[in-house]
């Protein structure tokens, strides 16, 4: 079966102090 | 939000959706910030690969509820409803499905002492597996979560959306990385041979050959037929598809199709021939990066044939080429498929459009549509 991807758009806006540490 | 397409009321995921799953594990790998599609797909199929059992063996699984709302995603056991992961929803990367398998994917960033000053961020991925007869739903809902955060934070900031259509797809396809199958293709020393074939003096060699077609990054001729019973055949070692680098020592790379023939003309009063081949399927796959339909394919098909290409255009990059008819699209056989439906097709066809091709004579050839010119 076919491997299907969605980007989170926000993925662009993340600040660095927002990704989990 | 009404207007966000998805499985959920957009309203709902505001609140939260909860969805029953199994899960299998989690793994990590560390990423670039935004990779492209294809590397993202690579890295879902190394996780699902590292999590899943080898085929045989059981494969441990809990059962699990994931709570998705348009501001986080919650792993929760299922009978204690207990936490065991919790993800703010802009940390989520990208959700990757694959049959019944969900793959998760949230970043955590690297430690700044792990970075070289100049290098790219690279960033952990922590990629949890779930499975779920309705993985394709799940991630359907997550996906409309994503749209329904984004069009939240674009009102917040005053965006306006049509400025952003193109970046909030991704990369720019100016930004995209060439794909081309050839040039992996033709770097492994496996696939390049030496092939000597014996004949009788005055006797053909038994091929029919064609040009690679503009745009090939190896521009050299194509066997395209071997006649049956000639020595070309009888050596069992060439197929259609091959590449042909050089005849006895004379490179034929880069040299016009005349050219090329006459040069293996001239080889019949020869009772030896080594050619120099690399071995290629007669179908080449080209993947076009489209973000939106709004970007120009960048090539023209006239009944299914591709006659023109538009230098630097995504199709150029994702390795199509002039003279090759389209075979598939997606998995799809466009051969018996009329002209307008093809270009239909194309029209609509977005995110990574993959095309199956081959040259134009070559087909015509297997099909018998067309008589070889024997060399």
């Amino acid at each position: 079966s076919a491997l299907t991807i969605t980007v989170n758009p926000m993925e662009k806006y993340e600040q660095p102090h927002q990704a989990e540490e | 939000f009404k207007e966000v397409p998805g499985p959920c009321d957009p309203e709902d995921l505001l609140d939260g959706v909860i969805f029953g799953a199994k899960y299998l594990g989690s793994t990590q790998l560390v990423s670039e910030r935004n990779p492209p599609t294809s590397v993202r797909m690579a890295q879902a199929q190394e996780a699902v690969d590292r999590i899943k059992a080898p085929e045989g063996e059981s494969q441990p699984m809990t059962e699990v509820d994931l709570f998705v709302s348009t501001q986080r995603i919650k792993v929760l056991t299922a009978d204690t409803q207990e936490a065991m992961m919790d993800h703010p929803l802009q940390t989520i990367s990208y959700i990757a499905d694959i049959g019944s398998i969900i793959v998760l994917m949230a970043r955590r960033k690297l430690p700044r002492r792990t970075e070289a000053s100049g290098e790219k961020r690279l960033y952990k991925m922590i990629c949890h597996v779930f499975h779920s007869a309705d993985a394709q739903l799940i991630a359907q809902a997550i996906g409309q979560a994503f749209s329904v955060a984004y069009q939240h934070f674009l009102q917040v900031n005053s965006i306006d959306p049509s400025q952003l259509r193109l970046r909030q797809q991704g990369h720019s396809p100016e930004d995209e990385e060439l794909y081309n199958g050839d040039l992996a293709h033709f770097s492994k020393q496996e696939n390049c041979k030496e092939v000597c074939i014996q004949k009788q003096k005055g006797e053909i060699l038994g091929i029919a050959i064609v040009e690679s077609g503009w745009g090939s990054i190896l521009p050299t001729v194509v066997i395209a037929n071997l006649m049956h019973g000639g020595p070309a055949e009888k050596s069992g070692e060439l197929s259609i598809g091959d590449r042909l680098m050089s005849v006895n020592g004379t490179s034929l790379v880069g040299l016009p199709l005349s050219t090329c023939q006459s040069i293996i003309r001239d080889l019949k009063h020869q009772t030896e021939v080594t050619l120099s081949i690399v071995h290629c399927p007669p179908v080449t796959t080209a993947i076009i990066r489209r973000p939106d339909s709004k970007y120009q394919l960048g090539f023209c098909v006239e009944n299914g044939i591709i006659c023109s290409l538009m230098r630097g255009g995504i199709a150029e990059k994702g390795g199509i080429r002039v003279g090759h008819r389209i075979i598939e699209i997606n998995g799809q056989s466009v051969v018996a498929t009329p002209h307008e439906k093809i270009i239909q097709i194309l029209t609509q066809a977005v995110s990574e459009v993959h095309i199956k091709t081959m040259p134009a004579s070559t087909y015509r050839l297997l099909t018998g549509q067309e008589q070889p010119i024997f060399l």
